[in-house]
């Protein structure tokens, strides 16, 4: 089982997207798929018509149980998404209270990393979706996975946050024996702007071993497929970006060690 | 003077481009404004070039001042931002730190209603720039505020948002007298896409007080100005974008209590 985190401290840069096309991909190609909304606004959990407010079910359970010294089975908080081969692991909104508790609780860093442990044979890949902020749960997704992608958005505003993410990235894996593997990927290419085609071109110069050769251009299905409640794969599979993402999962599942 | 909070829990629906967009057209017409990034992240102090990892004077002073009971003069936080009559207060890096810390020091609710206090003879208006998530930051906007501007995506994942982002406004604004003043401003409205109809269309049936009547069109304009770190009304004064927010200011400037 490969655990991917899909993070990125910048806002609005397609993780959720990146999260529900990667996953659709899989589904779509047989591989079992689990997604894991750890992000307190539950994009994720809406996307699949999920209501965060209503759940009894979700990934706080598992920080509650830590908290309770209770054991906590990761399959009884597990969804399904209406698309054969894709369950979900949906957040709910008391996730947000975390950053708070955490100082009290050691060892909160570590809560999705084990009960992953626990799914090792249910699923072959599981994807987690951040939220856009540095706290105990991006910590967790970091500590938890195998490999990390960062979506950046093709503007000045995201290259800024993109910089910080690394520097983020740096001080929480220091203690991990291997550098922790990481691909950025270019989002939401819009090739008429000027500033689309500038920041692409310094990302790739300022990061050249860790940016994507390829890009995720903007396409308006992603919007009308977040409507629809449909992966991307399943709703626009000809889409240039889910062609895209077809081609990213492609060379992430050939060779995740290199690019 | 008049404070305005820009504020949505939802990642990148255009929080920052609203507040530099309002900001720059004030500014045009001869207004005295002052931008405050509370946002960790930092996206409108990168706007206008200033390196957020770097700086000494910042909002982080206003609350670290309050937790070592010292006195800082807000006055001297206050840096240029190239636009004549339009000053930015900068973030800063540490801002992060503030929601595990706020448990420990009350009273941290009022910190930016206090230092705005003491601006009241300097300004006529502030824009504060809020972070994608409800913690100590944004409960300090919404106490400091004469008046709420909510951008929302015209995208079904942002309408999610909505619900939970006038949730958090109900629970925080309980203790004010009089309710806090709100507009929910429609941002990147593409009418090639169903989902951006569509979401347009719920947004105005539920919310029929509140929204306001016209919205803000996809314009590539915006990621250029952000490239050039001009605000959109000085880099492109008659951009549809620019345009539309120019209406909004006139009509928040006429009756800011009615639509
Ligand atoms: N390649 C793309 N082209 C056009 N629109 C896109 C693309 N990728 C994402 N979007 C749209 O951009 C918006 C933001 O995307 P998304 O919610 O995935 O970002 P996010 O990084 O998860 O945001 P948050 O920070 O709130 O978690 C959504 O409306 C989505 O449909
Ligand atoms: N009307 C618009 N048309 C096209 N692009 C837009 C529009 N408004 C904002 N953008 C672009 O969308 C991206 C996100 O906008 P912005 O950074 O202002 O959102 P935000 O809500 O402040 O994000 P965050 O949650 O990170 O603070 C930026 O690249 C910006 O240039
Ligand atoms: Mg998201
Ligand atoms: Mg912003």
């Amino acid at each position: 089982m490969k655990v991917w985190t899909v993070a990125n401290q910048k806002g609005g840069v397609g993780k959720t997207t990146t999260t529900v096309s990667l996953g659709g991909l899989l589904a779509q190609w047989g591989l079992r798929t689990l997604l894991v909304d750890i992000d307190p606004h539950a994009s994720l959990t809406s996307y699949f018509r999920y209501d965060p407010d209503g759940l009894e079910e979700s990934v706080y359970s598992l920080f509650k149980g830590v908290a309770q010294n209770q054991t906590v089975d990761p399959l009884s908080l597990i969804h399904p998404t209406g698309t054969e081969g894709l369950d979900l692991m949906p957040a709910e909104m008391a996730l947000a209270t975390l950053d708070r508790q955490a100082g009290k609780l050691d060892g909160m860093g570590l809560v999705i990393k084990q009960a992953m442990g626990q799914l090792q044979n249910r699923y072959d890949h599981v994807i987690l979706d951040c939220p856009p902020i540095l706290g105990v749960l991006m910590i967790n997704a970091l500590a938890a996975c195998d490999h990390l992608i960062i979506p950046v958005q093709t503007e000045f505003l995201s290259l800024k946050g993109l910089e910080r993410m690394l520097h983020t990235l740096d001080m929480v894996t220091k203690s991990r024996r291997v550098p922790l593997p990481y691909h950025i990927v270019p989002t939401m290419y819009d090739q008429r702007t000027r500033a689309s085609i500038d920041s692409l071109k310094v990302m790739r110069e300022s990061y050249p071993d860790h940016v994507w050769h390829s890009l995720v251009p903007v396409d308006t299905q992603f919007r009308e497929a977040s409507k629809a409640g449909i992966p991307p794969a399943f709703f626009a599979p000809q889409s240039h970006g889910t062609l895209a993402y077809g081609k990213l999962v492609e060379e992430l599942l050939n060779d995740h060690e290199t690019l």
